[in-house]
């Protein structure tokens, strides 16, 4: 089963 | 301070109600170059970027960067007060403790007049890195939503497929599978129900439904809608409107 990855592990904090 | 006239109050309609299920208070950041917001979902799998560009409203004034800290339930309510075709003002002072909203019929003979009190929202903004996406699709919108809403009768995620020539979104269940296949059409006499695919190279992604479905209540944004796609890299879901655009960013499903 696939895992939902978190948006926050491609787009950095600015 | 703030000062901004829309022509048509639909447009802040449709853009909150295309919102407003996956986010729910979030800063507007006024400034002179238009409207902008950033949000995640609670989740953080999906982020969501609108911009709504001074050119789209006449007149437009910011002096200063001004953060509108809204919660999006409230200012539905306050929207259903206005009919599509009201022109809409906002105003806000450097400050704000409110914003104030005034809707006027088009005769001009009715107008309405509302505030709605602001939020402190400490909210971290991300950067979205330029992309060279593997995979563009165009696709009307309305079939978007419809693939989406049937595929999530059968199932959680759905992955996307894209090819030189077609795209295909399919899915597995407990009650079996299906699949949507798409090839790349021009239609001459109504160009928004063309499916355009530009491919650098085939990919095939996996998505929640879930945030999708959420995604297509923004149809009403606009008749067409694109998906840029790359491996590994978050899908980008885009709606263009005439001064601006609502984009969604989903994570992927990632794994076996």
């Amino acid at each position: 089963k696939k895992a939902q990855g978190s948006i926050m592990s491609f787009f950095g904090k600015k | 301070m703030l000062e901004a006239r829309l022509e048509q109050a639909g447009v802040l309609k449709k853009v909150v109600e295309a919102i407003k299920d996956l986010v729910q208070d979030c800063n507007f950041d006024c400034n002179d170059s238009g409207i902008a917001l950033q949000a995640m979902d609670n989740s953080h799998v999906a982020l969501v970027s609108m911009s709504l560009s001074h050119e789209g409203f006449s007149p437009y004034r910011c002096d200063r960067n001004i953060a509108l800290g809204i919660n999006l339930n409230s200012l539905t309510k306050v929207l259903r007060a206005a009919q599509n075709e009201d022109i809409l003002t906002l105003k806000a002072a450097d400050s704000p403790d409110s914003l104030n909203l005034v809707f006027e019929n088009t005769e001009r003979d009715r107008s309405s007049e509302y505030d709605i009190k602001l939020m402190d929202i400490d909210q971290e903004h991300l950067g979205i890195p330029d992309t060279d996406y593997s995979a563009t699709v165009v696709l009307p919108s309305a079939e978007f939503q419809r693939i989406c809403r049937d595929l999530s009768q059968l199932s959680e995620s759905v992955t996307i497929e894209a090819s030189k020539s077609s795209v295909k979104f399919s899915c597995s269940g407990d009650i079996g599978n299906g699949s949507v296949n798409l090839r790349q059409h021009q239609d001459l006499e109504k160009p928004d129900q063309s499916t355009s695919i530009e491919l650098v190279e085939p990919v095939s992604l996996t998505f929640s439904l879930k945030y999708l479905v959420n995604f297509c209540k923004a149809s009403a944004l606009s008749p067409t809608v694109k998906l840029s796609l790359s491996t590994d890299v978050p899908l980008l879901v885009e709606y263009k409107m005439e001064a601006g655009y609502v984009r969604f960013y989903l994570a992927p499903k990632i794994g076996d």
